[in-house]
């Protein structure tokens, strides 16, 4: 490219190693550095802190570039229902207990749907969540089916006023044909017990994860529409860099971070902090 | 997708009766791309593509070349191919998929750490599923006294397969572990499988913990259990587990799904540390020993 003059080969290798270690990916690297050499090309730059600049503003409208206009609203007097899913281990659980949370403190009603029946001790797992924030748990027996579990409980939270209902799913992967179908019979079932439902399908993504988190992305939201995502674990020394491409790619906006394991331990996302670290 | 690298490569050379230096670096430029989409870490790469350069430049000049002892009229494609998977293997190699053993008649002691989620708890079952049917009696610890049903986990996994789990309320860690060997010499239990809480690893407190109960417990193994979708902090990650307590090895989890892996590369290449076995699945039984072939090919792409 013609700019060679103007950004020399050791700023892009450093640019290069800075978002290559933060996962961001190798298409996503390749678009921003395609945009900073336009930025270069059309006004010249050869001072490497406007580079930066320009690389932070394009990873910014990349984060900007998901729409916010997914998810539904319940019908008047319904409750919300918010359906949780993703691969095993990521955080869905436990963010299911921090969610909860929040909106008991926001004054909801809030009612949990242990839907993981496969998983050792998972419903025992999310009784604890909920008897630590003020929320009831509906549970079925360990091997039970989940889409009558998920049936019954969402059903009863009109019964029982709940304002929002946390639908727990089991970690599955995405590669697994019967999980996704099962899933996706999940989902169905819910819209049979309150129509409409689920208004929100969040995916939880571990920040931890490389590249893989695009694939997954990918096919959950084929199977379920994901209305947004949680990004947890980002308290660790994983940047999180994979959710540009996830973003890019899917327009599925991060709708929180989880930052520990604690009841408190979540944040809406902010995409200027969110880059700010990226980069840092 | 764009980088199909290490297909894309073999493509460019098929054909060719030669390679030189140009046609060999324009083909390490597309397996680096592969190499970085499958989450080897950055500076892994780098050297992986470092020794493939010298190896192959030294070697594909000619076209009758020796390739594991023999000599073969090999296309200076297939070369750089094999040149590249052997590279890749021996830098997850030499293999070692051993459980170190107490001589005698001592208790064996296995300890388990790693990052929130990575399949800890559920490979401590795999292990002990595994050592049972080889004709051991183990005995599970639940040293995971924070998250929420974990002991309780523990004990689902414990009672599928008929194996006892040890717990103690309210007592820290290294102190539960030191009270389990006192239970496994009084019931007989030939091995011992510390089950640990996720942490991460600038938490200094937790991983005092693990310090400290690897000083009371002197685990015979430490293995450090990853998932095989970990990106770039494999390597920040892998490093300061080894640092802080000398690992013995490593488990790759979530093999059943699609990750490409690289993370094992990088593991590897950081600690020195063999890559023991690998989880293909959620149930007990799916757990396998490690072999570079299969994993090389996988994380080449
Ligand atoms: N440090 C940190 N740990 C987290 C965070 N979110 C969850 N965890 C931990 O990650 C581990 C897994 O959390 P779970 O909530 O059980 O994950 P899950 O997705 O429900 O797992 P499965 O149901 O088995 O698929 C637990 O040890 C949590 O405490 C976070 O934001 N930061
Ligand atoms: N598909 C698949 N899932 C696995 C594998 N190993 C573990 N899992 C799943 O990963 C999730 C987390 O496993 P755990 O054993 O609870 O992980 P952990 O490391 O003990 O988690 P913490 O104690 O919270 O740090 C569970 O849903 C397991 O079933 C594997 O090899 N393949
Ligand atoms: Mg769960
Ligand atoms: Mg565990």
């Amino acid at each position: 490219f013609a700019s060679k003059k103007t950004i020399d080969d050791s700023l892009i290798d450093e640019i290069e190693e800075v978002l290559f270690t933060a996962d961001i990916g190798v298409k996503t690297a390749d678009r921003l550095l395609n945009s900073v050499r336009e930025a270069v090309d059309a006004k010249s730059l050869s001072d490497p802190k406007e580079v930066w600049k320009t690389l932070r503003s394009e990873a910014r409208a990349i984060l900007d570039g998901a729409t916010d206009t997914r998810g539904t609203l319940p019908k008047e007097g319904e409750p919300k229902v918010i359906m949780v899913l993703g691969v095993n281990g990521t955080g869905k659980t436990t963010s299911i207990g921090k969610l909860a949370h929040r909106f008991v403190n926001e004054g909801h009603t809030v009612q949990l749907v242990a839907g993981d029946t496969f998983r050792a001790a998972a419903a025992e797992q999310l009784e604890h969540w909920g008897r630590r924030v003020g929320a009831k748990t509906v549970r079925g027996k360990e091997g039970a089916d989940p889409a009558s579990v998920v049936f019954d409980g969402v059903e009863s939270a009109v019964v029982e006023k709940a304002d929002i209902v946390l639908v727990d799913t089991a970690g599955r992967l995405h590669t697994q044909k019967n999980l996704m179908e099962e899933l996706k019979k999940v989902r169905r079932v819910m819209g049979r017990a309150i129509d409409g439902a689920p208004h929100e399908v969040l995916m939880v993504l571990d920040a931890t994860t490389g590249q893989n988190a695009i694939q997954q992305a990918t096919m959950f939201n084929e199977a379920t529409d994901v209305t947004g995502i949680i990004l947890t674990k980002l308290d660790g020394t994983a940047k999180g860099g994979v959710v540009l491409g996830v973003c890019d790619a899917l327009h599925i906006p991060i709708r929180y971070i989880g930052i520990g394991e604690r009841v408190a331990d979540l944040k809406d996302f902010d995409g200027a902090e969110f880059v700010e670290a990226l980069f840092a | 997708t764009l980088y199909r690298g290490f297909k894309s490569a073999k493509t460019k050379l098929t054909g060719k009766t030669t390679l030189d230096e140009t046609q060999i670096k324009e083909a390490l430029r597309d397996v680096r791309l592969s190499l970085l989409e499958a989450d080897v870490e950055f500076s892994v790469v780098k050297t992986f593509l470092k020794n493939v350069q010298e190896k192959a430049v030294g070697e594909l000049v000619t076209t009758t070349i020796k390739h594991k002892g023999e000599k073969k009229k090999v296309s200076p494609a297939d070369h750089f191919i094999n040149i590249c998977h052997d590279e890749l293997a021996a830098l997850m190699g030499p293999v070692d998929t051993s459980i170190n053993f107490k001589k005698g008649s001592g208790i064996t002691t296995i300890m388990m750490v790693g990052l929130q989620g990575a399949g800890k708890t559920t490979t401590t079952g795999k292990i002990a599923n595994k050592l049972k049917a080889e004709g051991h009696k183990p005995l599970l610890v639940a040293a995971d006294i924070y998250r929420p049903a974990a002991i309780d986990q523990l004990q689902v996994l414990g009672r599928q397969l008929n194996i006892p789990v040890f717990t103690i309320p309210n007592v820290a860690p290294p102190d539960l572990c030191e009270a389990a060997l006192r239970e496994a010499r009084f019931d007989k239990h030939d091995v011992v499988i510390f089950d640990t809480a996720g942490r991460l690893t600038v938490d200094e407190a937790l991983m005092g913990e693990l310090s400290d109960i690897k000083d009371r417990a002197r685990p015979d193994n430490i293995f450090l259990v990853l998932d095989a979708m970990t990106g770039q902090d494999a390597v920040t990650t892998a490093k300061s587990f080894d640092q802080r307590l000398d690992l013995t090895g490593c488990i790759l989890t979530k093999l059943d799904g699609d990750a490409r892996g690289g993370a094992a590369l990088s593991v590897k290449a950081v600690t020195g540390k063999p890559i023991k076995f690998l989880g293909v699945g959620e149930q007990l039984d799916k757990l396998e020993e490690f072999r570079p072939e299969g994993l090389a090919g996988r994380i080449l792409g």
